[in-house]
């Protein structure tokens, strides 16, 4: 089993390759990619020779190359289709960023139970009503969900989604969510990126 | 200097043990403070010694001592004043979400260049129209700001924000903003989190 915080790295490496690329570089040292990135030199050569690439001293890494083959080393399928329960401002916010980002992955439909949100569309999404997710989830083979809903709505609706076969959540409530072992809980939470900036700022 | 992941962790322990706290628990274990924060023990363990913090092995670690300690080393001001541009569906949510996290740093005001948003009032923070940030940033000591604009308006944003005196930003745009070395920017970026749930309920 591969040590989360080596998951992330890599996740993080693969974005700015795709990056670089869309620039149109095709070669890339692993200090610039450190430096893009924002991990050490030495970590970065350690994990993509774990992904078992190589690059040159003289040409360093070929980026479409190695974009590749960390993809292909996380095997993130084809396509994989989320769904995302709470459909307020910061649920339509990344409604419509998840579809510029990646198209791998898609939010394919959302949730909520104000009735004047539902059956609507957002940012091409239809929302359903709550009240359909777990037939929606077993229906449609879902293996993830996005929750966006208020805090105190948090760990019902969580529940009611890992009874219905979800195996990962990301989750944006401030909530610890209680889940068996066996699923996947990301929290997310942006006041973190906040006080580390406010911490740099104010000089350490 | 302290590296950057080390400060990353520190806060993330701050937070847990906020919550700790909230949920009445006076002490810990550095195991199980390793299970909340995702991090393995030994380093939560050297980051505590760091901070110049021992637990006992018969008690752990005091809950509400150690919260206080990692702040006071973290030195956040008593109060830090923040701004927000772009106020849109992810800008409300963080105006909504900052207002209840964290009581230190609080977002002051919000610029938009919307004239159906300028004037408005959200969750209790007023929208200036952004020709008059400049001022505002300087008028009022300002160093960090909070970036929700689209991303074709985030380089030229960010420019005018570093040129009236931010010292720090928080960037949710996809955009890599180019700003002087000395001045400190925060990528954040959802999609990786989502990445890392895929990867994890797919099995490794
Ligand atoms: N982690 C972060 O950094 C961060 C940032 C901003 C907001 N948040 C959190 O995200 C959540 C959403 O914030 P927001 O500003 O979009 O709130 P919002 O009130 O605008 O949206 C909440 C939505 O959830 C829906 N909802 C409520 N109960 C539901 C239920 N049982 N089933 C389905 N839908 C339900 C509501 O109808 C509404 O549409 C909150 O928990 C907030 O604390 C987190
Ligand atoms: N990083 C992430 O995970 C993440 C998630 C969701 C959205 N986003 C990004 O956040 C940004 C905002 O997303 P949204 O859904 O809230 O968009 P939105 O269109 O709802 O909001 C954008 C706001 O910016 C304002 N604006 C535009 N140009 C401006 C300018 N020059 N000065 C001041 N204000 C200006 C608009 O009037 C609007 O109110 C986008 O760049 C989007 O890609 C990032």
């Amino acid at each position: 089993k591969i040590a989360e915080n080596t998951i992330n790295r890599l996740i993080v490496y693969k974005k700015e390759l795709n990056r670089l690329a869309t620039d149109g570089l095709s070669n890339v040292y692993s200090h610039k990619l450190a430096h893009l990135s924002g991990f050490p030199s030495h970590l970065v050569r350690r994990d993509l020779m774990n992904v078992g690439y190589n690059g040159s001293p003289a040409h360093g890494y070929n980026v479409t190359e190695l974009e590749k083959c960390i993809a292909d080393f996380l095997c993130t399928p084809e396509s994989v289709r989320v769904i995302l329960v709470g459909v307020g401002n910061l649920g339509r916010a990344i409604l419509d960023y998840c579809q510029q980002q990646n198209p791998k992955i898609s939010i394919v439909a959302a949730f909520d139970k104000d009735k004047n949100k539902v059956n609507k569309v957002y940012h091409s999404i239809y929302t359903f009503h709550i009240d359909s997710v777990k037939n929606y989830i077993k229906e449609n083979n879902i293996d993830v969900a996005i929750i966006t809903v208020p805090a105190a709505e948090a760990q019902e609706i969580a529940s009611a989604l890992v009874e219905s076969g979800i195996k990962g959540i990301v989750n944006f409530t401030p909530v610890r969510l209680q889940v068996p072992a066996e699923v996947y809980i990301e929290n997310l939470d942006m006041m973190l990126g906040l006080e580390k900036v406010v911490y740099f700022v104010n000089g350490d």
